[in-house]
């Protein structure tokens, strides 16, 4: 398990914008993410998950100097979308244990979110690839995410 | 744009269990992924989203051999991290499309999610890392899905 994680990354550069209560129907993903697009914002991580009753959430990352021009945007486009509601959380960090064939061990996500759990830190956000597992903390807790997560998997030095 | 989608993937062979109404607080993604990973469950993508007065919902994918044993172990944890509904969906299937640089080409998001829209097929997850846009759509659109992705980003052949 130890053998497959490689380094411990974060990354303080972006601020999350939360869109709720969209329909989840085709075309609705296109529409939002077409608009940031055409307003040259960059978006970087985006996730959604299952929906419930005919709606869903998505969620978003952005460069900080982007966020005001996102909240701009979604506003334009809430009523129609019919977004229930949209918030701004510029104070995050994204954590990232990167390495080679996570899904074959399974332990490894399950060692990430045990650490971070250890010390205390709420997990807001997940989402995953082949090579990395990340997590979303409050910016407060970046330091010491990175710090824990370097022990547990003795790691001297992490990517910044 | 076009220059830095690489390829178009699909994959069957996963299915997807969806935790809702768990409490946001530290240790319930611990709890939960190491119970998978202690009885040799392969979790492949994970997404967790924002929570909502206090609850979030989690959704991992699973090889199909995995999907019953998954079940019973979130069954058996959901007293303890309050879960207040959980569901299986074997029927799905991941469309990602890959490339380089996707941060800084805003459009790419946006077009694939316009192309699916497009050909009627609803998105029903989305994860995203630096070099892949993913999403998860009904099996039975899958090859739909990437006849049309192929066809929006030009691409002769798709990995398999
Ligand atoms: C919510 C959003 O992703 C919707 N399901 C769509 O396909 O656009
Ligand atoms: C929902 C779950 O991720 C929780 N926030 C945790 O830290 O474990």
């Amino acid at each position: 398990e130890q053998a497959t994680v490689r380094a411990i990354t974060h990354d303080l550069s972006e601020a999350k914008v939360t869109v709720s209560g969209v329909a989840d129907q085709p075309g609705v993903a296109a529409r939002l993410f077409r608009s940031l697009a055409d307003h040259g914002v960059n978006v970087d991580m985006i996730v959604q998950n299952a929906s419930a009753e005919g709606v869903t959430d998505i969620s978003f990352t952005v460069p900080h100097a982007d966020l005001d021009e996102s909240m701009r945007v979604v506003a334009a486009v809430q009523p129609e979308l019919g977004i229930r509601e949209f918030a701004a959380e510029p104070g995050i960090a994204r954590v990232s244990v990167i390495g080679a064939g996570m899904k074959s061990n399974p332990g490894i996500a399950a060692s990430m979110f045990e650490c971070l759990a250890e010390a205390g830190i709420n997990i807001e956000m997940i989402s995953t690839s082949a090579i990395r597992i990340s997590c979303v903390v409050d910016q407060d807790q970046a330091e010491q995410a990175v710090a824990v997560l370097h022990a547990a998997y003795e790691l001297d030095k992490s990517e910044y």
